[in-house]
């Protein structure tokens, strides 16, 4: 097949562009991109859950461009055991989604190993690096949940997402819960919560984004920790740790700036 | 224009007959040219984001075929594929005053989107989607 695409493209380039050409090449295509410079990404693990799922969209929407849509892929390719527990979202926001970005996890460690009554776990996103012009049409934190065989099937636990409004040195900090629902100890798979509002809230005030908490119960109430459930963190693998990943609209049509 | 008087209406048939003359030239003048130049039709370029070294950021694809349109838009335009109806008028026109009116561009008529999937400096991931990137058809305008 390379041998194949050599020759049809061999086409037109003839000869190796000199190095000033490749980088006047360079320019004009970061250009035509958008891109200010070229990203130097510290960390950049293409199997590490975010990129894969990105990757899974990416396929979806590059094999069905031709068609009226593609539609979300409910089963990512990198869920290899199990099916997914996240429910299904109406597609028509990747439709009409000019970009998809996914955010990784800020938080270095996980508060559950810390010796406080209440377990919870902690996540953190960065959501200044997005492109001017764009905005949240919706936005879901992804969170892996393994299977765990010490526990009974039909155990289950109570998961909630807060979003994080204040923090204090003496307290816990104040929270906004964003959803909770019950999952078996049996279930493996994403879950996906949908967090379209606080991001957009984040976007528009940058310094009260102090991020998500997440508490797991027991059904009589008593906190739980996640890595007990089988909530992978930042200990897990790579394949497998929670991100976050929003849609945008373009709100203004992007002008590539005189050179 | 129905308002015309008999001296203009006499005008334009000038006009008309010297178009006519014009490009009944033009035609054996393109006809008898040696040099048979290319029709405007689409041409591939493949811009390799491999070999501008970017696969530490670009995800996917590895690169894409941009295509570009080249050729000549030459009477009888016609015979050529997506001509607009102006470009048509054009070439009359060209025709009649070929030092100072043009003759019709090769160019896009019809273009597409494509996705790019890469990494930002924070190493978060950006899926978008540019629209109006890779020409579909090239034609004469």
């Amino acid at each position: 097949n390379f041998t194949l695409d050599n020759e049809v493209h061999s086409s037109f380039i003839h000869r190796r562009l000199k190095s000033q050409e490749r980088r006047e090449m360079q320019r004009e295509i970061l250009s035509i991109l958008g891109l200010p410079h070229r990203p130097r990404p510290h960390h950049h693990g293409k199997h590490n859950a975010a990129p894969m799922f990105m990757l899974d969209l990416y396929n979806a929407m590059s094999t069905e461009a031709d068609e009226d849509g593609y539609s979300y892929p409910y089963k990512p390719v990198f869920t290899t055991q199990g099916p997914p527990i996240a429910s299904l979202q109406d597609n028509n926001f990747l439709n009409d989604a000019d970009m998809v970005m996914s955010f990784v996890n800020l938080v270095e460690h996980d508060k559950e190993f810390l010796p406080v009554r209440r377990h919870h776990r902690e996540f953190r996103f960065d959501l200044s690096q997005i492109p001017e012009g764009e905005a949240v049409t919706a936005a879901e934190f992804r969170i892996y949940k393994d299977f765990i065989q010490e526990r009974f099937d039909n155990e289950t636990f109570r998961i909630s997402v807060y979003q994080v409004l204040e923090e204090h040195s003496d307290r816990e900090s104040d929270l906004f819960l964003l959803d909770s629902r019950v999952i078996w100890a049996a279930e493996e798979g994403w879950l996906v919560f949908d967090i379209t509002a606080t991001s957009n809230h984040w976007v528009l005030n940058p310094g009260r984004n102090l991020g998500l908490q997440l508490a797991l119960e027991s059904v009589d109430g008593e906190s739980v920790n996640p890595r007990v459930a089988g909530l992978i963190g930042r200990n897990g693998p790579q394949s497998k740790q929670p991100f976050m990943v929003a849609f945008f609209k373009a709100t203004e049509v992007h002008i590539r700036s005189v050179r | 224009s129905a308002q015309g008087g008999g001296k203009q209406r006499h005008g334009n048939r000038y006009k008309t007959a010297k178009g006519q003359e014009a490009l009944r030239m033009a035609n054996i003048a393109e006809n008898s040219s040696g040099d048979q130049k290319q029709a405007c039709k689409k041409h591939e370029l493949y811009v390799s984001f491999r070999d501008l070294g970017w696969q530490d950021w670009i995800i996917a694809p590895e690169g894409y075929a941009a295509y570009y349109c080249m050729g000549e838009c030459a009477f009888p335009l016609n015979s050529y594929m997506n001509a607009t109806n102006h470009a048509i008028v054009q070439t009359l026109v060209h025709f009649i005053n070929p030092e100072t009116v043009p003759k019709p561009c090769c160019a896009p008529t019809q273009l597409h989107a494509i996705s790019v999937l890469y990494f930002d400096d924070s190493s978060n991931v950006i899926l978008k989607k540019y629209r109006n990137m890779v020409v579909r058809a090239c034609g004469c305008h």
